[in-house]
């Protein structure tokens, strides 16, 4: 993996950037970011190992790398029975859920090189991981990168086709079951915002779900988004504050103080309801109700007014930046134990 | 394949609740895509409008004195050029020793 192109965009199949429909995928199938996730998991085989928490709607394996310094047993497919016995406090970290946002999958790609190289180096990191896991999901919503690559740039829900209509997907961040189905999203399959028929209607999100559940011990969740240059906690479906909201407004203070020292990038934060607009069904506002109080979402930089297509050459910037954002987090979760 | 030529990405910028309203309004309307959501006033609000929407979103913009400029003057040129980055990119990328 030192030798892979960080500071440029990767398809999930290099070889097939031929425009049409998608295939539908064998399961697992190799290919290039998938195969980067193989690469980093072969280089550092007593830290970092895979988990399949799932399938997409097109086949696509879901896949995410566990950062550990436990004992591991390879190769790991995840199941629901799995898990017995109680796991360590962990991390979750996910980049993309909205396919179009191509520099958050690529944020993700270098995070995982990031963990990797300052374990052992970072005193900070290490003694993080040294108590703690990080789970890090970089392609959350692969059916919509894929047609992203091959299709419509601008695609941002899943794939998976409306019974009734020829509008095709579902938001991915309106289908979890925190305030579905109230304003903030929409009914309708044709829009951007479609919540889908039920909560966790999309296997995209359902596998994250059952994963969390199963898991049992995560004390921090990021969902990582593009581009607006905002950290966001909960709620967005109720201008309610949440409980720990003290809390959260001021480590939100301090990781964009962090992220603003390299580059100066300004970021605003608060909740999603205050700060973007009321937005019900979103992974963040269901993570806290999990108990998982320190739940953020990023919307990552907009540096060169060109949204969702960041020329390339803004990669690395950004991830670098949010890096920063992310330990400040992570590391106020490792030192206040809840 | 889904082109975006002539499609342009329109930066708003609403000066009271009046306009705020109206905006929301407007994400509302088939084909926006909404890129930066409708937060408050002074906030910017960005829009890709497809080309043969772009006269009558300007006109509902002008007439409301909305302000307003264009972030991408032709979306299917900026995709273009990250294309062809893209393919040079590969190209030139190295197998491993």
């Amino acid at each position: 993996t030192d030798s892979f192109d960080y500071a440029n965009y990767h398809t999930l199949d290099e070889v097939g950037t031929q425009f049409g429909n998608a295939p539908r995928l064998k399961p697992l199938s190799q290919t290039q970011i998938y195969r980067f996730q193989d690469m980093l998991v072969a280089e550092n085989p007593s830290l970092v190992s895979k988990i399949v928490i799932g399938q997409s709607y097109q086949g696509r394996a879901l896949n995410v790398l566990k950062v550990s310094k436990a004992p591991i047993l390879r190769p790991i497919v995840f199941s629901l029975f799995s898990t017995g016995g109680t796991n360590r406090p962990a991390i979750w970290i996910d980049t993309g859920i909205h396919s179009r946002e191509w520099v958050t999958q690529a944020s993700g790609t270098w995070f995982a090189k990031k963990i990797v190289t300052d374990y052992g180096r970072d005193p900070a990191l290490t003694a993080i991981l040294d108590k703690m896991d990080i789970f890090l999901e970089i392609v959350t919503n692969p059916d919509g990168f894929y047609y992203t690559h091959n299709s419509n740039r601008m695609w941002r829900k899943t794939r998976k086709p409306t019974p009734g209509s020829s509008c095709v997907g579902v938001d991915p961040n309106r289908n979890w079951d925190a305030g579905f189905g109230e304003p903030g999203a929409s009914s309708s399959p044709c829009s951007e915002t479609y919540r889908g028929p039920t909560a966790h209607s999309e296997t995209e999100v359902k596998s994250i779900v059952d994963f969390v559940k199963a898991h049992g011990n995560i004390k921090a969740f990021l969902s990582i988004h593009s581009y607006s240059q905002m950290l966001l906690y909960p709620y967005g479906y109720t201008s309610s504050p949440a409980k720990d909201q003290a809390d959260l407004h001021n480590l939100a203070k301090k990781a964009v103080s962090e992220l603003a020292s390299l580059y100066g990038t300004y970021y605003t934060y608060g909740s999603v309801i205050n700060t973007i607009y009321q937005a019900s069904g979103i992974t963040i506002d269901w993570t806290y109700k999990q108990g998982i109080k320190y739940s953020y979402t990023f919307e990552l930089r907009d540096t060169g007014r060109y949204g969702f297509i960041l020329p390339a050459n803004q990669i690395l910037p950004t991830a670098r930046e949010t890096w920063l954002a992310l330990m400040a987090i992570m590391n106020h979760t490792f030192q206040n134990p809840y | 394949k889904d082109t975006f030529v002539g499609d342009k990405v329109l930066r708003i910028i609403p000066k009271n609740e009046a306009q705020l309203s109206l905006l929301k309004e407007m994400e509302e309307m088939p084909e926006m895509d909404i890129w930066r959501g409708v937060t408050g006033v002074g906030i910017p609000v960005d829009i890709r409008v497809p080309f043969h929407q772009l006269s009558s979103v300007k006109i509902h913009l002008q007439e409301h004195d909305i302000e307003h400029s264009t972030m991408i003057e032709d979306l299917q040129v900026l995709l273009d050029e990250e294309q062809q980055e893209m393919e040079s990119s590969a190209r030139f990328a190295q197998p491993r020793n």
